[in-house]
């Protein structure tokens, strides 16, 4: 999941 | 009707309108329209219906695998009532001497197959719709965790096309089925696709956003 930390982070912003 | 109801609105390239008119400008509009284009595609997956309960590393796996068949399945219906070229976004219609000059001509011509099959089928809105969130759930990838709920996804899209045609186009029994075994020619076109993409990235000419860069490495 470090390696795909953009996508990580865009899935579990809710807005 | 909640698939169209959750259909993302569409995006604009926007060219630098310093930079000289070459191939690196073509490619550098197009690299940052997809880059954007996947942030719209990862907010769009949370809609549709189940992806949401998935665990976040299953969401994860669909999107890293699926996402260039998304992508390529947006384009490919925005170009079907257009005569020739590729329709990245209403401002950025790329013909096919374009696509040669910027490398992707081997790209636009299986793209174009794809154009073709749906055109001749008259694929409407619907279907469309069904068909990119079929691509999202059927994507194979390797690194499912919860393999009964992702089947459950394809289960209820299958049953919401199926029910479509049943009711709507009556006198084409096989449609599902043809509408189905085009999802291969997607897959093919949207390996090719990565495969492009990638040499852009090895050739270094076009400034490449962080995102696509990292679905470009996931997809490895």
């Amino acid at each position: 999941k470090e390696k795909h930390k953009i996508l990580h982070r865009l899935l579990q912003d809710s807005t | 009707s909640h698939l169209l109801l959750v259909e993302p609105d569409k995006i604009y390239a926007m060219a630098d309108p310093t930079a000289p008119e070459n191939d690196v400008k073509v490619l550098t509009t197009l690299c940052d329209l997809v880059d954007r284009e996947l942030v719209v595609i990862i907010n769009w997956a949370k809609h549709v219906p189940g992806f949401s309960a998935l665990s976040l590393g299953d969401q994860m796996g669909l999107l890293q695998s699926a996402w260039m068949e998304v992508l390529i399945l947006g384009l490919v219906f925005r170009s079907l009532p257009y005569e020739e070229g590729l329709v990245y976004a209403d401002n950025l219609v790329l013909e096919r001497e374009q696509c040669r000059v910027v490398g992707l001509l081997d790209l636009y011509c299986t793209i174009l197959q794809l154009i073709t099959k749906y055109r001749k089928l008259q694929l409407d809105k619907e279907e469309f719709v069904t068909l990119k969130a079929m691509a999202l759930a059927n994507s194979d990838s390797m690194s499912i965790e919860n393999v009964e709920a992702i089947q459950n996804l394809q289960d209820l899209l299958h049953e919401a096309l199926q029910d479509y045609e049943t009711n709507q186009h009556l006198a084409d029994p096989h449609r599902s089925g043809k509408l189905l075994m085009t999802l291969p020619l997607l897959r093919q076109t949207a390996n090719k696709a990565i495969q492009s993409f990638r040499r852009v990235v090895t050739e270094g000419k076009v400034p490449m956003h962080k995102l696509f860069l990292e679905m470009l490495e996931a997809k490895a």
